[in-house]
């Protein structure tokens, strides 16, 4: 493997985020890119990762490789990036190490670490194509509001999904609090759009602590996808540069 | 008080 990423910063905004819900996870990687998927301890929340070969500028990967890494210790040696720095990782057939080479963009610097790589026998889920009920899309930070205002409340929120808008609905020991959504569009900053494409109503009921945690994407992308069908785990993503993503599922609270 | 269910029983193995 030979992929060479011009921000080494994204790696570490991924690994950031993603490093509470998941410690050692495989980075699966073949011709077509990085990809990790992982459940959290208790099997409630899946992270999905995909950085595809596009993101990155070269990509060589001749053999398919499982590269499994402590995100801890990965954070530790992304922490050693500087922001601007371009990240080249390389790793050998049936490697030992995985190594993180960081340049400075005027290439005056070169910095070079290895990780040691461990065993991980992961599962791997199958994750159902699926034709989502509503689909929302939002600014990531005010999702991230929503979350942890909400939380202040009540350890679950209601999701509920209409025509009329997307509302998020707690209820707890001092009392109760919403928050409403509808469509709304801002030519100058399209960033603040929220768009809701519905097909048929929803409502459902997840855990606010996995969502608050989902949140620490949020300097990845300025908008966030809330996908949402009766019944099935919601769907919330970062999409990344050249199609490439960061997902999370959460499976919801039943039985109400 | 609605309970939480898994992840796995949506997505399978495989």
């Amino acid at each position: 493997l030979e992929a060479r990423l011009e921000q080494a910063n994204l790696l570490k905004k991924v690994v950031d985020a993603i490093k509470d819900l998941v410690q050692d996870c495989n980075f699966d990687c073949n011709d077509s890119g990085i990809a990790l998927q992982a459940m959290d301890n208790s099997h409630v929340a899946l992270v999905s990762m995909m950085l595809k070969s596009e993101s990155f500028s070269p990509f060589r990967c001749d053999r398919n490789i499982a590269l499994g890494i402590n995100l801890t210790s990965l954070q530790k040696v992304l922490r050693c990036a500087n922001s601007e720095d371009i990240l080249t990782l390389k790793a050998e057939d049936a490697p030992d190490v995985v190594n993180l080479v960081f340049e400075s963009a005027d290439s005056d610097r070169l910095s070079e670490y290895d990780i040691k790589l461990m065993d991980i026998d992961q599962e791997h889920l199958g994750i159902p194509e699926t034709e989502y009920a509503a689909n929302i899309s939002m600014p990531s930070a005010e999702f991230q509001k929503i979350c942890r205002d909400l939380m202040a409340l009540s350890e679950s929120v209601a999701i509920e999904c209409t025509k009329e808008g997307v509302k998020f609905s707690c209820n707890g020991d001092i009392g109760s609090g919403s928050v409403t959504l509808r469509s709304h569009t801002n030519v100058d900053k399209p960033e603040n759009n929220v768009e809701i494409d519905l097909t048929e109503p929803v409502a459902l009921t997840f855990s606010l602590k996995y969502l608050v945690n989902f949140c620490k994407a949020s300097g990845l992308s300025g908008q966030v996808k809330l996908c949402l069908s009766n019944e099935v785990p919601l769907l919330v993503e970062y999409g990344l540069a050249s199609n490439s993503y960061l997902r999370f599922y959460l499976a919801p609270k039943i039985g109400d | 008080k609605p309970g939480q269910g898994g992840i796995m029983s949506f997505f399978k193995k495989g």
